[in-house]
């Protein structure tokens, strides 16, 4: 059995739109550490592997280890069905074909006076052997006018079940690696960048060296150059960019695929790149103290 | 530009 409860069930709904242009099928690994997903574009030029921590969850059970093979289109159009409010929750059986996402509107509280009326209520549509005590609160959500004798019945809990598939997904190993650059800057800055250079291009190179990081692009049209520089004491968070460099590193990348993860800017306000000469660049996005998102990319290397 | 790897040139299948 496999349950989790995620009050903000935006970041679920953001991290399928995050996935979904890039990658058909996925598994949701399920642990008692965390949910994770990893898996590769179909060209296995880039992959995404995105980490939500237990911790994160607002109740969090998984009794066995899961893989829960899912269609990324599919459960984004599922997700679109829940609010931006919504709390959502996971179950999976251990032997089950399917996922039931539970979504529920913010003001479950009000329904907590009511629930002697709500059993009641609920009446002969019990399903056999069900646990009347929990069917008042899966149903429906109770609000009243009082003095009125009213009751509104306001539903507000909605249950899909996503069939899921058996995928046979090629895992790859990803070592830990000390990179030679990090740089962390605001996540709409680094979309913006990554959106104007496509204008251009297809091909963009990151330079980083003691001057800043420059993000170039040629093309028919003409050339691009963005230099960000150091600003580690902005006044907000959000807003520094910070440089990290044991030696300077160019890489050069399809804007494509860079392109595709700029569709995660919305689940956090920074991002950071680490890159190392020659190896797949990662760009992550840090989702608060859950999580996060990282995109691996194969970089283009003059042979 | 040079030419586009792919991600087995990194990494090894588990």
């Amino acid at each position: 059995m496999f349950e989790a409860r995620l009050t903000s069930g935006k970041i679920l709904k953001q991290l399928i739109e995050a996935l979904k242009d890039l990658v058909q099928e996925a598994n949701i690994d399920c642990s008692d550490d965390e949910i994770s997903i990893q898996a590769m574009d179909n060209s296995h030029v880039s992959l995404v592997a995105v980490s939500l921590r237990s911790g994160g969850f607002d109740h969090f059970r998984c009794d066995r280890p899961l893989s829960l093979g899912f269609n990324a289109t599919n459960m984004g159009k599922i997700l679109k069905c829940a609010g931006n409010e919504d709390a959502i929750t996971l179950k999976a059986e251990d032997d089950g074909d399917s996922l039931s996402m539970v979504f529920e509107g913010p003001n479950q509280d009000r329904i907590a006076d009511f629930g002697e009326f709500a059993r009641g209520a609920r009446g002969s549509d019990s399903p056999p052997g069900s646990r009347r005590e929990k069917c008042w609160k899966i149903d429906f959500n109770f609000a009243t006018m009082r003095g009125v004798g009213v009751l509104v019945v306001i539903f507000d809990r909605k249950i899909y079940e996503l069939k899921l598939m058996d995928i046979d997904s090629e895992q790859l190993g990803i070592p830990d690696t000390d990179y030679k650059v990090t740089i962390q800057m605001p996540s709409g800055e680094f979309q913006r960048i990554i959106r104007d250079m496509q204008v251009l291009g297809d091909t963009l190179s990151i330079s980083c060296t003691k001057e800043g990081v420059k993000f170039g692009v040629q093309g028919d049209l003409g050339t691009g150059n963005v230099l960000i520089r150091q600003n580690a004491h902005a006044e907000k968070d959000e807003d520094r960019v910070m440089i990290e460099m044991e030696e300077p590193v160019e890489l050069t990348f399809a804007l494509r695929y860079l392109n595709f993860f700029t569709k995660a800017t919305n689940l956090g306000p920074t991002v950071i790149l680490n890159m190392s000469p020659d190896v797949p660049i990662v760009v992550e996005y840090p989702i608060g103290e859950t999580g996060h998102i990282k995109y691996y990319l194969a970089p283009k290397i003059d042979e | 530009v040079g030419k586009q790897k792919n991600l087995f040139s990194f990494f090894s299948k588990q």
